[in-house]
């Protein structure tokens, strides 16, 4: 697939001909310097954009060509979406914004449940915080907790402990690792933090808009 | 100095009866868990939040008797600020964006100063982009080359290599680093990343906003 944006003077290739795969059940990193295409990749693969030319394949359909309809569908129950600068709703609590995408798949959210997978990110006691009440690390975690709660099958997180301190890195990395092991959890995640890499089952670098490297770990 | 925030139920001790020193002239980073206090710390520091009790003393005056005036004169000139959440204005060009500090301080922006800060920070090519049409990596060296413009005396730094990959981190470390052996720069930065703080010249740490422990670099 082949990403571009803009025209003329302002035209960027973000992705260049990029074929990649995240495997049903294994955790992917995504790897490489800024700019690279990173964001771009993991927002076409959750149908958040469109590719200029090629496919994208999930669970064998082209959702290139599907409808606004099916995209929302597929964004509502398959996928969950952990965004680079959160995208947290400023009105909301934290509890709010967690319950937010179970309301638009339709069901209804049980206060324990929502509490639950904040408690599991640590933040049990900031229920009722709104983000300009919590810190950058807080709010990230609250928009981890957003994207699990629905238990979507595919996980795409764009460097999700970019604002966390090693501790509370290392917590986020050991409960998507459990994800994986134990409830075949498909992840792809973005990330600058070797750390963080070395928690994945394989490694694909990206350089320019191409992938240039991929490794995979000899326990995967 | 101590930071309260809210009453009752959500109320937060941000932090508590803390005392730093930020030496005029020498690079000084702060760490610490997710919510510990360092962006309040940051924040208090530069003059955009005001203290519960305690001084905060600029070159000897506690600013924090100062009227909004005199804040804002402070912050023009004196301070420069890099926010975790870049805060960069949607509307503008990452020219514009830089360009701003200094017309807010009465100054006509020279084009060749704004293009050399951005081009040090290796956006030379993106002058004209937006900040929806850079990466996250690419809006958080906008941010740096905006606190940078206006040659502050002091730059407040909140985690700056947060958003890059490790050659684009070593770069701005490494830019940051001549301003303070050459020029006398004064650096405060909050950062997670082991290998910043490295970078500096001493290093303390936060946790539930009391300072717990600091170390110098023998090199210092
Ligand atoms: N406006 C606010 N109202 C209520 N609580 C706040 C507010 N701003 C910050 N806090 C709380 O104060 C504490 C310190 O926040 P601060 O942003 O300084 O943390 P931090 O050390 O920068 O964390 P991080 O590494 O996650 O960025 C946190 O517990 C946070 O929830
Ligand atoms: N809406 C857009 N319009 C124009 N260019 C864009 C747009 N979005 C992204 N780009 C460009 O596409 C390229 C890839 O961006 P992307 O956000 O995928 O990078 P990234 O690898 O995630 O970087 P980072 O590590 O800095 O987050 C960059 O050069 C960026 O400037
Ligand atoms: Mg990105
Ligand atoms: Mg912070």
């Amino acid at each position: 697939m082949t990403r571009v944006y803009g025209s003329g003077g302002t035209r960027v290739v973000a992705l260049d001909d990029v074929t990649v795969a995240f495997p049903s059940g294994s955790w992917t990193a995504v790897m490489g310097p800024s700019g690279s295409g990173k964001s771009t990749l993991l927002h076409i693969a959750g149908g958040l954009e469109k590719v200029t030319s090629g496919q994208v394949l999930v669970d064998g359909q082209d959702i290139n060509d599907a409808s606004e309809a099916e995209l929302t569908g597929l964004r509502r129950t398959k996928v969950g979406f952990v965004f680079q600068n959160f995208n947290l709703l400023g009105s909301l609590t934290a509890e709010q914004n967690v319950a937010m995408p179970l309301k638009l798949a339709g069901r209804r959210p049980s206060r324990l449940e929502v509490q639950a997978v904040l408690t599991q990110v640590g933040l049990g006691d900031r229920l009722s915080h709104k983000p300009r009440e919590l810190s950058g690390g807080q709010q990230q975690r609250v928009a981890i907790a957003r994207a699990l709660v629905t238990k979507p099958t595919v996980l795409l997180a764009d460097e999700p402990t970019g604002a966390l301190d090693s501790n509370a890195a290392r917590t986020v990395l050991g409960m998507l690792r459990s994800m994986v092991n134990d409830g075949g959890q498909t992840i792809a995640m973005v990330t600058h933090d070797p750390m963080a890499a070395a928690s994945a089952d394989q490694v694909l670098f990206l350089s320019d808009g191409r992938v240039v490297d991929d490794m995979v770990r000899p326990s995967a």
